[in-house]
């Protein structure tokens, strides 16, 4: 473990706790896309199928629990709780997610570090998280109006992977035979996907206005 | 090394 991956891990945290803060006590999912709450739900059910098999550390299994437990009760909260249902905006959120899902599986059928059902799971869920921000990123410029706390929830999301890349940056050189080219590059396009929002929400802080995506 | 499992990050 190393400073940029604890940040890393805490910044992903703070984002989930900021999204469940937003929807548990306002009682609102507005600006929120359901697209990717379900793909980061999947993500992560895909990528911690080692969650009973393989024990790491107590803090590795407690964040996959957290993980799980927060993505999944996020998708529960906007499909069926009754008031913040009625916040989603289903006809701005059309991403079809779903083709994302195929040649996400596709491709880890092709490019994996091992041909084994769980390494493809895993690699599986590296490139649906690349992508898995997209529905978000086209609501965000679909909605006028972003409010702060979905703003923040696509900052920490986003800089938490930027975190992760100076860790790996930083476990290349201080660990032997540390080389994930998969890992890598999948985290290098999803926080390039980031790059225009971080321009526009830094813009939208130096400024102090408020932010918005052009159309 | 074999049983080590391939990814110890989140």
């Amino acid at each position: 473990m190393n400073i940029f991956r604890l940040a890393g891990d805490m910044t992903h945290l703070a984002s989930v706790l900021v999204l469940l803060l937003k929807i548990h006590t306002i009682k609102s999912c507005a600006g929120i896309s359901l697209k990717t709450q379900e793909l980061y739900a999947l993500v992560f059910a895909t990528r911690y199928l080692d969650l009973f098999t393989d024990y790491i550390s107590l803090y590795n299994t407690l964040m996959k629990l957290i993980f799980l437990v927060s993505s999944f009760s996020i998708v529960w909260y906007i499909r069926h709780h009754k008031i913040v249902r009625r916040s989603y905006d289903k006809d701005q959120d059309t991403f079809r997610h779903y083709f994302l899902v195929l040649p996400c599986f596709l491709l880890a059928l092709v490019i994996n570090e091992k041909f084994t059902v769980k390494e493809i799971m895993w690699t599986f869920s590296l490139y649906l998280e690349a992508v898995a921000i997209l529905p978000q990123l086209v609501l965000l410029q679909r909605t006028r109006n972003i409010d702060n706390l979905t703003g923040q929830y696509v900052f920490l999301l986003g800089a938490y992977r930027s975190l992760y890349i100076l860790n790996w940056i930083y476990r290349y050189f201080t660990e032997p035979h540390y080389v994930h080219w998969i890992t890598w590059i999948s985290g290098l396009v999803q926080t390039l996907l980031y790059a225009d929002f971080f321009y526009y929400y830094f813009q939208s802080w130096k400024n102090n206005v408020k932010l918005e995506l052009p159309a | 090394p074999l049983g080590q499992p391939m990814h110890d990050e989140l």
